[in-house]
This record gives structure tokens, C-alpha cells and sequence, in this order.
């Protein structure tokens, strides 16, 4: 057991530090394993530095800047050990739009091996997907569902 | 394995029989403020067994029974059915597709089926957790909570690791 | 000071419940007077119910009606009591173009006693600026801000 | 009474001299991710005399000083003023135009200034309390905040009554 957790560790590391390189287009990240806790196993921190920015702790990075180490990480997650589906909800909200834009390039590719669902309302994300869903509500509150083209999407925010 | 379909009657703002095909790659909802979108999200996370209140945003079983608006009735059952390709076997189970099924009714009874017949949840749970599917947390990731895994303790996030292992 | 906590709570109540109800188009929302503490004094809940629901908890509110209803609150009290400066960090972030409309509408009125500093990339929030300040960053990781017309403005997410 | 400007250098991402003009009304500040907007923000509520840590992401004084990158030093101070229209006297001082001066050097000290006269920081704290400038925690919203007035407990939301009466 503790092997296979050591074999997991390196390859989410090594993706980890991947993706943030991607996502940043430079930069280092990488996970550690920290104190132990009382059952003797260590805990994992988080270490992440931006292309050219002195090394702080996570708290110092922007808001989109740590939603994009979040998903890097997850990302990582993902390629160690492929989920069939995964259900993201507007995990690209913080995000400007050069951001999404690696964001979705990272998204495709490992959506070779893992069916998305993604709830967003940003453009550049829906423009990489294969099927499009739109919910409306009507004036009896209740929700409906459209299957629509990209043409027919008017999102902005 | 895949998602194929999803249908969705009488859970939360879904007051209609619903129904979304899926196809493998991605695909995304959209939509207005309040619609249901994370709705819909919730609805998968359901039915693959997930009864933790704060993440369904549903403090008892009743919450995920659609409550009626001022123009319709309330409803007495909850229904999503989720349909997937097993034509590889992911899931231990003989068929090539595979329904799975959950009801929820005001009385708090939950009902689980594959393929139409009656099972246990943890006949689902355990169906699931050999495949994989949605069982990871790291499977979903909620609205506003993508942060979240930068502040969780380390433990938790070794945790995270382990589940991957 | 009991009177005066009572008179500013009658205020914020009534405010609260119009700025819900502009930004809902309806529906209802009040704060409630909840169990006093240890001091005696009553806790404030907030009820909020979008048109045509079925009243339940905050918690059963989508992201973005959570926003709404939030800044329908923050409204309220600069209404009872103008702050001369307020500033906003992206807290349009979750909401959809419609709800941004209404958002701007009330924040124009607001702007005329409040002066507001607004971070955002909503393309409809910075329509309504009157002043627009681009924040850059270039390759030595030194923020750099310039002055910007709409039309210099790229956002899109 | 408003914000006329701001001036900041040596604070965060801020190592060159920089200045906002502000009019009434509003500003937006806009920008990609990681440039300094919330830098900005945290710059206003600092020079007002804003000391919580975790309200501006900076555990000790010197982490709001410019901390260099691989192509710029490190600097010693961090300063950001604020000039304020006071030509109606909402402070209550003798200049129709009031400058609010906050340093901080490495070694961890902070000085303040009114209009280029060293003071102490109770000064700043009791000249704006008098004028309600950026003391109400809800003149401020953070990033990722909005809904935090949601989920206060009822003491605490009770508070943010009082602080508006
Ligand atoms: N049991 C229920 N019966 C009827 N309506 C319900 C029920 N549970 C939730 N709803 C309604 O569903 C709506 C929330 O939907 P949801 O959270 O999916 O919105 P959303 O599309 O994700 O919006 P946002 O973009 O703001 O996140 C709420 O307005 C709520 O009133
Ligand atoms: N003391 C410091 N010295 C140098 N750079 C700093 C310092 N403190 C913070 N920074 C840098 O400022 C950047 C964060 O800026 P800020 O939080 O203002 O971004 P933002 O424009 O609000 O972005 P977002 O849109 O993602 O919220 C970080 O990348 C951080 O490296
Ligand atoms: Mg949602
Ligand atoms: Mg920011």
C-alpha cells in the first residue's frame, strides 16, 4: 500500500508540475510530503511559484491564479488515475481569457480518455464542446432543457 | 465506459420528465442564473449514491423532491435513471448497457434499481467503486469550491492522493 | 442605542427587500430579528425567496441568486448608511448578463452618494464606468495601470 | 467628501511609482489574471489602516513590500498615500485637501502621515471613524467574498446592522 501511494505521489507530482508549467507557460509547483500525523503518514502541501515571482505561500497568489493550481492539480489527479467522467461546475469562472484558453487546450486532450460535464458560462469553453446543453426556467420555475449549436449560444460573462 | 443518457423526473427543478444524451468528449450546460444547471450536476452526483447534504444542498431526502412552484404542484417522487455503455465491462455486470435507477419518495425512502430490478444502495456503491466512476471526489468539482483543494489540511489532501492510488 | 439599532434595522429591512425585488423582479426577502445571545441581543437572519419558489433555505439558492441576494444586503446597508468610498472585487463574478444589468442599474444610483471602485471583467459593469484603469504586468513582475477608454477594453470572460 | 488619488510604490506587485486619479461616481479597474487588481484594492484598505493579515493575503509587514522578481530587486519600503477632496469638511480637519501617507519598512515598522505631519496610527483610525470612511467592513468586498454575508452567524450579521447605525 504505501508502495502504489508512492508510485501515485511521483506521477501526480510530475503532472502537477506539468500542467501549472502549462497553465502559467512557465513557473515551477510541485507537492511535498510534509509533518506525519498521528497514524505516521505525512500529510501533502502544496508549493506553487509563478514564472519570475519569488516563492510565497498559496495565500499570496490572485484569485485566478489559484484557481488555475487548483485545476492543475486536479488535472494531474485525473491522468494518474482517469476517472470515467468528471463534472465540473464553473470551475472557470475566475479565469481571464487567455487562462480558459490553455485551460480548454489541457481540457481536450484529456478528454480522450474522460467524458466532461462542464457547467460554465464562458464562451471560449463552450466553444470546445462537442454537445451543448442550455437550461432555461420558465415563468411556472420550472427547469427545460435544449439541446443547442454554438450559434444559438448568447452567453457573454 | 461512458455516460450515454440521463433522465431526470420530479428532482428538484426538473418538475418534467427530462431527458440528455451525452456522447464522449465534452460537453457543457448552459444558461441564465437559477435554471439548474448545478441542478443537473447534483442530480448525477445523486444517483451514483451521493447523500451528503451539503453537497446535494439538500438538508433531508424531501429537499431533492420537486416542491412546487405558485403555477405547479408539488410532486411526490424523485426519479433519475443514468445509462451507460459497458460494452468494455468496466462495470462488473454482464450487460453491455447499464441503467441504474434511484427514487426518492416525502417519506424519506430512497429505491435503488439496476437494469429495472430492485437492489441495495450498497449494491450500487460497490457496482461503482470497481469502475471508478464518480466515486472519487476529485470526479466533481462543485460551484465556487475549486479553490478548495489548495486549502485543505494536508491529511486530506494526502487523502486525495490515496483515492487515486 | 437599542432605538437607534432598531430605527437602522427598519431601514436596511425595507432596502433589502427592494433590492431583492429589483434584482429578482420580484419575490420577497426581509431580515428577521432571530434568538438574542448571550448578551440579549437577537441574531439576523436573512429570508429570501426568488418569484414563484417555494421559500426554503439560503442554501437552497443557485450561485448566482446567492450573489444577487448578497449584494442586495450590501446595498441595503451603504442605502442606510453611505459609506463614502466602497470597493467591490469581482463580485459580479457569478452572476449572468441579465442579473449584471440589474446589478449596474442599482450601483449607478448608488454612485451618485457612494464613490465605488470596482474590479471586474464584465464587459457590461465596465460599460457603466466612468472611469477605467487597465492593471498590466510585464516580464519583470511589475504591475503597471493605465487609463482606458471603452473601446481599448478586451475583455470577454 | 471622495477619493482624488492614489498614489503607490514599493507595495506588492507595485515597485514603480504609480498613480490613480479617481473622480465620483465609478472606476472600474480591469485587467488579467495575477496583474495587481486586488493589489490595488489591498493598497487602499492598508494606507486606511487595515492591519488583518488575512485580509491582505500578507502574514508579516514585509510581505506588502515589493519582494523582487529574476528581473527586478528586492525594495526596503513600501508607501501608498491617499489624497482626499475635504472641501466639505467631512474630516474633521482644518485643509480642504487631505493626504494620507502609510510606509512600512522591512524591519517591520509603519509610519503614518496627515498631510506630511508624522502621526500615530489611532489618528488615521479616529480621523477616518469620524468621517465613516472605509471603517464599515461592508465598504469593502473581497474576491471570492460576496456571499460570506450569507453565511455569517447571526451575531455577526446582527454587527454589520450596528455598524450602519
Ligand atoms: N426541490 C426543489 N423543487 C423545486 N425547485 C428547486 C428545488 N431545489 C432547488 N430548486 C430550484 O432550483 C434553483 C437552483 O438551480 P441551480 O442551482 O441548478 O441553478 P444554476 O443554473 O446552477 O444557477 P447559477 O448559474 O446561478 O449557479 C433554485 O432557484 C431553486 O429554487
Ligand atoms: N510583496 C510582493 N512583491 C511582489 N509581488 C507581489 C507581492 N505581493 C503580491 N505580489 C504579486 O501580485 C500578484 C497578485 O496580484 P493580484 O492579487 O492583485 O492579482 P489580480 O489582478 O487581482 O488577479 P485575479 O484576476 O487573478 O484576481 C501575485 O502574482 C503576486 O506574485
Ligand atoms: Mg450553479
Ligand atoms: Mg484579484
Amino acid at each position: 500500500i504505501r508502495e502504489r501511494f508512492r508510485t501515485t505521489f511521483k506521477t501526480v507530482n510530475q503532472e502537477f508540475a506539468r500542467y501549472f508549467s502549462a497553465f502559467f507557460r512557465g513557473g515551477t509547483a510541485r507537492l511535498e510530503l510534509g509533518e506525519t500525523d498521528e497514524y505516521g503518514l505525512p500529510g501533502v502541501e502544496i508549493v506553487a511559484q509563478p514564472p519570475g515571482k519569488k516563492l510565497g505561500s498559496l495565500a499570496l497568489l490572485s484569485g485566478g491564479e489559484r484557481s488555475l493550481t487548483a485545476v492543475a492539480l486536479l488535472f494531474a489527479l485525473l491522468q494518474a488515475n482517469p476517472s470515467p467522467i468528471c463534472v465540473l461546475d464553473e470551475v472557470d469562472a475566475a479565469l481571464d481569457e487567455a487562462n480558459v484558453g490553455r485551460f480548454v487546450e489541457e481540457l481536450r486532450a484529456l478528454s480522450e480518455r474522460t467524458q466532461f460535464i462542464i457547467i460554465t458560462h464562458n464562451r471560449r469553453t463552450i466553444e470546445t464542446a462537442d454537445t451543448i446543453y442550455g437550461v432555461s426556467m420558465g415563468a411556472d420555475n420550472v427547469s427545460r432543457i435544449l439541446s443547442l449549436k454554438l450559434e444559438d449560444v448568447h452567453v457573454d460573462e | 465506459m461512458y455516460l450515454k443518457r440521463l433522465d431526470v423526473q420530479g428532482f428538484k427543478s426538473f418538475a418534467n420528465k427530462t431527458q440528455l444524451q451525452f456522447a464522449p468528449g465534452v460537453t457543457c450546460v448552459v444558461g441564465p442564473n437559477g435554471t439548474g444547471k448545478t441542478n443537473v450536476a447534483d442530480s448525477l452526483r445523486w444517483v451514483l449514491g451521493e447523500h451528503a447534504s451539503r453537497t446535494l444542498r439538500a438538508r433531508k431526502t424531501e429537499d431533492v423532491i420537486f416542491a412546487g412552484s405558485d403555477k405547479r404542484a408539488p410532486q411526490g417522487v424523485a426519479e433519475v435513471s443514468i445509462t451507460l455503455d459497458n460494452s468494455r465491462h468496466w462495470l462488473p455486470i454482464e450487460f453491455d448497457e447499464v441503467v441504474v435507477t434511484r427514487r426518492a419518495y416525502r417519506s424519506g425512502e430512497n429505491e435503488y434499481l439496476i437494469n429495472n430490478s430492485k437492489v441495495r444502495l450498497r449494491d450500487v456503491l460497490e457496482l461503482f467503486m470497481k469502475a471508478q466512476v464518480g466515486q472519487n471526489s476529485y470526479a466533481f468539482m462543485g460551484q465556487g469550491m475549486v479553490e478548495q483543494v489548495l486549502s485543505l489540511r494536508p491529511e486530506d489532501r494526502r487523502a486525495l492522493i490515496e483515492e487515486a492510488a
